[in-house]
Protein backbone atom coordinates (compact mmCIF):
# COMPACT_ATOMS: atom_id res chain seq x y z
CA UNK A 1 0.00 0.00 0.00
CA UNK A 2 1.50 3.72 -0.94
CA UNK A 3 -0.14 6.27 1.27
CA UNK A 4 3.62 8.64 0.93
CA UNK A 5 2.74 12.19 0.84
CA UNK A 6 5.25 15.10 0.05
CA UNK A 7 6.86 16.22 3.09
CA UNK A 8 6.21 19.65 3.69
CA UNK A 9 7.20 19.74 7.66
CA UNK A 10 10.58 19.79 9.20
CA UNK B 1 1.39 26.83 6.78
CA UNK B 2 -0.10 28.25 10.21
CA UNK B 3 0.76 30.29 13.36
CA UNK B 4 1.76 27.06 15.20
CA UNK B 5 3.99 25.69 12.76
CA UNK B 6 6.06 28.84 12.14
CA UNK B 7 6.58 29.07 16.19
CA UNK B 8 7.13 25.33 16.32
CA UNK B 9 9.79 25.51 13.44
CA UNK B 10 11.41 28.75 15.16
CA UNK B 11 11.07 27.01 18.52
CA UNK B 12 13.13 24.42 17.46
CA UNK B 13 15.61 26.80 15.47
CA UNK B 14 16.43 28.45 18.51
CA UNK B 15 17.10 25.37 20.79
CA UNK B 16 19.91 24.71 18.19
CA UNK B 17 21.23 28.16 18.52
CA UNK B 18 21.31 28.23 22.47
CA UNK B 19 22.91 24.93 22.38
CA UNK B 20 25.40 25.69 19.63
CA UNK B 21 25.57 29.47 21.19
CA UNK B 22 26.51 28.13 24.61
CA UNK B 23 28.99 25.60 23.25
CA UNK B 24 30.36 28.37 21.60
CA UNK B 25 31.14 31.16 24.29
CA UNK B 26 31.58 28.39 27.31
CA UNK B 27 34.16 26.51 25.28
CA UNK B 28 32.98 23.51 26.68
CA UNK B 29 29.93 21.04 25.88
CA UNK B 30 29.97 19.89 29.54
CA UNK B 31 25.94 18.53 30.40
CA UNK B 32 25.71 17.65 26.79
CA UNK B 33 24.80 14.72 25.40
CA UNK B 34 27.02 13.92 22.49
CA UNK B 35 24.77 10.78 21.92
CA UNK B 36 21.76 12.91 21.58
CA UNK B 37 23.37 15.13 19.39
CA UNK B 38 24.40 12.37 17.13
CA UNK B 39 20.86 10.95 17.21
CA UNK B 40 19.56 14.09 15.75
CA UNK B 41 21.71 14.61 12.91
CA UNK B 42 20.66 10.80 11.98
CA UNK B 43 17.28 12.12 12.32
CA UNK B 44 18.19 14.87 10.23
CA UNK B 45 20.08 13.39 7.93
CA UNK B 46 17.80 10.71 7.14
CA UNK B 47 14.56 12.96 6.83
CA UNK B 48 16.03 15.01 4.65
CA UNK B 49 17.16 12.89 1.70
CA UNK B 50 14.03 14.40 -0.46
CA UNK B 51 16.50 17.68 -0.35
CA UNK B 52 18.07 15.67 -3.53
CA UNK B 53 14.29 14.28 -4.82
CA UNK B 54 11.59 17.17 -4.11
CA UNK B 55 11.50 20.99 -3.90
CA UNK B 56 8.82 21.53 -1.82
CA UNK B 57 9.27 25.36 -1.10
CA UNK B 58 12.44 27.98 -0.71
CA UNK B 59 11.53 27.82 2.88
CA UNK B 60 11.43 24.46 3.44
CA UNK B 61 14.71 23.89 1.55
CA UNK B 62 16.66 26.52 3.56
CA UNK B 63 15.19 25.14 6.77
CA UNK B 64 16.28 22.12 6.55
CA UNK B 65 19.68 22.50 5.53
CA UNK B 66 19.99 25.02 8.52
CA UNK B 67 18.99 22.25 10.45
CA UNK B 68 21.62 19.99 9.26
CA UNK B 69 24.27 22.49 9.33
CA UNK B 70 23.52 23.58 13.02
CA UNK B 71 23.22 19.35 14.08
CA UNK B 72 26.63 18.85 12.30
CA UNK B 73 28.51 21.84 14.24
CA UNK B 74 27.32 20.70 17.05
CA UNK B 75 27.97 16.99 16.91
CA UNK B 76 31.55 18.53 15.29
CA UNK B 77 32.54 20.57 18.65
CA UNK B 78 31.31 17.88 20.74
CA UNK B 79 33.25 15.02 19.66
CA UNK B 80 36.25 17.17 18.03
CA UNK B 81 36.60 20.29 19.08
CA UNK B 82 36.06 20.83 22.43
CA UNK B 83 36.26 16.83 22.91
CA UNK B 84 38.22 17.33 26.16
CA UNK B 85 35.19 19.06 28.07
CA UNK B 86 32.79 15.97 26.74
CA UNK B 87 31.47 14.51 30.21
CA UNK B 88 31.44 11.36 28.40
CA UNK B 89 31.54 8.97 31.67
CA UNK B 90 27.75 10.14 32.37
CA UNK B 91 27.14 9.81 28.41
CA UNK B 92 26.68 6.25 28.69
CA UNK B 93 23.26 5.10 27.10
CA UNK B 94 23.21 2.19 25.45
CA UNK B 95 22.15 3.58 21.88
CA UNK B 96 21.28 -0.26 20.22
CA UNK B 97 17.94 -0.01 22.90
CA UNK B 98 16.65 3.02 21.00
CA UNK B 99 18.27 2.25 17.32
CA UNK B 100 17.02 -1.46 16.92
CA UNK B 101 13.10 -1.07 17.80
CA UNK B 102 13.40 2.19 15.96
CA UNK B 103 15.11 0.45 12.73
CA UNK B 104 12.58 -2.44 13.07
CA UNK B 105 9.22 -0.08 13.30
CA UNK B 106 10.20 1.54 10.79
CA UNK B 107 10.37 -0.99 8.46
CA UNK B 108 7.01 -2.86 9.62
CA UNK B 109 4.80 0.78 10.48
CA UNK B 110 5.14 2.75 7.28
CA UNK B 111 3.44 4.70 4.35
CA UNK B 112 5.32 3.13 1.11
CA UNK B 113 7.40 0.22 1.78
CA UNK B 114 10.53 2.41 -0.56
CA UNK B 115 14.22 3.29 0.93
CA UNK B 116 13.09 6.97 0.82
CA UNK B 117 10.43 6.30 2.73
CA UNK B 118 11.51 3.72 5.24
CA UNK B 119 14.27 6.63 6.34
CA UNK B 120 11.76 9.39 6.55
CA UNK B 121 9.76 6.90 9.02
CA UNK B 122 13.02 5.76 10.92
CA UNK B 123 13.76 9.31 11.53
CA UNK B 124 10.08 10.50 12.64
CA UNK B 125 10.18 6.85 15.16
CA UNK B 126 14.00 7.97 16.08
CA UNK B 127 13.44 11.72 16.69
CA UNK B 128 10.87 11.09 19.40
CA UNK B 129 13.52 8.82 21.42
CA UNK B 130 16.54 11.18 20.88
CA UNK B 131 16.72 13.17 23.74
CA UNK B 132 16.73 10.18 26.13
CA UNK B 133 20.55 10.45 26.44
CA UNK B 134 20.11 13.93 27.58
CA UNK B 135 17.71 12.87 29.97
CA UNK B 136 19.82 9.80 30.91
CA UNK B 137 22.72 12.11 31.83
CA UNK B 138 21.02 14.66 33.57
CA UNK B 139 19.76 12.23 35.76
CA UNK B 140 22.93 10.56 36.13
CA UNK B 141 24.30 13.74 37.23
CA UNK B 142 21.33 14.99 39.06
CA UNK B 143 21.77 18.67 37.57
CA UNK B 144 21.65 20.88 34.65
CA UNK B 145 23.13 24.12 33.42
CA UNK B 146 20.29 26.96 32.95
CA UNK B 147 21.24 27.10 28.97
CA UNK B 148 20.46 23.31 28.95
CA UNK B 149 17.18 23.45 30.50
CA UNK B 150 16.30 26.15 28.59
CA UNK B 151 17.34 24.37 25.18
CA UNK B 152 15.29 21.28 26.34
CA UNK B 153 12.44 23.67 27.23
CA UNK B 154 12.22 25.23 23.40
CA UNK B 155 13.14 21.51 21.55
CA UNK B 156 10.28 19.60 23.87
CA UNK B 157 7.75 23.01 22.99
CA UNK B 158 8.16 22.70 19.24
CA UNK B 159 6.81 19.32 19.12
CA UNK B 160 3.94 20.60 21.20
CA UNK B 161 3.84 23.31 18.94
CA UNK B 162 3.68 21.15 15.91
CA UNK B 163 0.26 18.54 17.88
CA UNK B 164 -1.25 22.22 17.45
CA UNK B 165 -0.35 22.84 14.09
CA UNK B 166 -1.84 18.95 13.45
CA UNK B 167 -5.05 19.73 14.81
CA UNK B 168 -5.22 22.99 13.38
CA UNK B 169 -4.71 21.41 9.51
CA UNK B 170 -6.72 18.57 10.68
CA UNK B 171 -9.66 21.11 10.92
CA UNK B 172 -9.02 22.95 8.26
CA UNK B 173 -6.89 20.56 5.22
CA UNK B 174 -8.27 17.22 6.50
CA UNK B 175 -4.48 16.85 6.92
CA UNK B 176 -3.80 14.17 9.13
CA UNK B 177 -0.27 12.07 8.99
CA UNK B 178 -1.04 9.30 11.32
CA UNK B 179 2.98 8.65 12.01
CA UNK B 180 4.07 12.11 12.91
CA UNK B 181 1.33 12.31 14.88
CA UNK B 182 1.64 9.60 17.03
CA UNK B 183 5.38 9.76 17.52
CA UNK B 184 5.18 13.40 18.19
CA UNK B 185 2.72 12.84 21.01
CA UNK B 186 5.23 10.18 22.50
CA UNK B 187 7.63 12.85 22.19
CA UNK B 188 6.11 15.55 23.67
CA UNK B 189 5.17 13.48 26.64
CA UNK B 190 8.95 12.39 27.53
CA UNK B 191 9.05 16.47 27.99
CA UNK B 192 6.67 16.95 30.28
CA UNK B 193 8.33 15.76 33.46
CA UNK B 194 10.96 18.58 32.40
CA UNK B 195 8.97 21.12 31.78
CA UNK B 196 6.92 20.33 35.45
CA UNK B 197 10.54 20.44 36.79
CA UNK B 198 11.25 23.67 33.91
CA UNK B 199 8.44 25.52 35.33
CA UNK B 200 8.75 24.84 38.92
CA UNK B 201 12.07 24.89 40.20
CA UNK B 202 14.47 26.24 36.64
CA UNK B 203 12.88 29.36 37.00
CA UNK B 204 13.49 30.28 40.46
CA UNK B 205 16.55 28.53 41.34
CA UNK B 206 18.15 29.39 37.57
CA UNK B 207 18.95 25.69 37.05
CA UNK B 208 17.70 22.45 37.35
CA UNK B 209 18.48 19.50 39.82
Amino acid sequence: EDGAQPKDEL
Amino acid sequence: MNLFRILGDVSHLLAMILLLGKIWRSKSCRGISGKSQALFALVFTTRYLDLFTNFISLYNTVMKVIFLLCSYVTVYMIYWKFWKSFDSENDTFRLEFLLVPVTGLSFLENYSFTPLEILWTFSIYLESVAILPQLFMISKTGEAETITTHYLFFLGLYRALYLANWIWRYHTENFYDQIAVVSGVVQTIFYCDFFYLYVTKGRCQGRVE
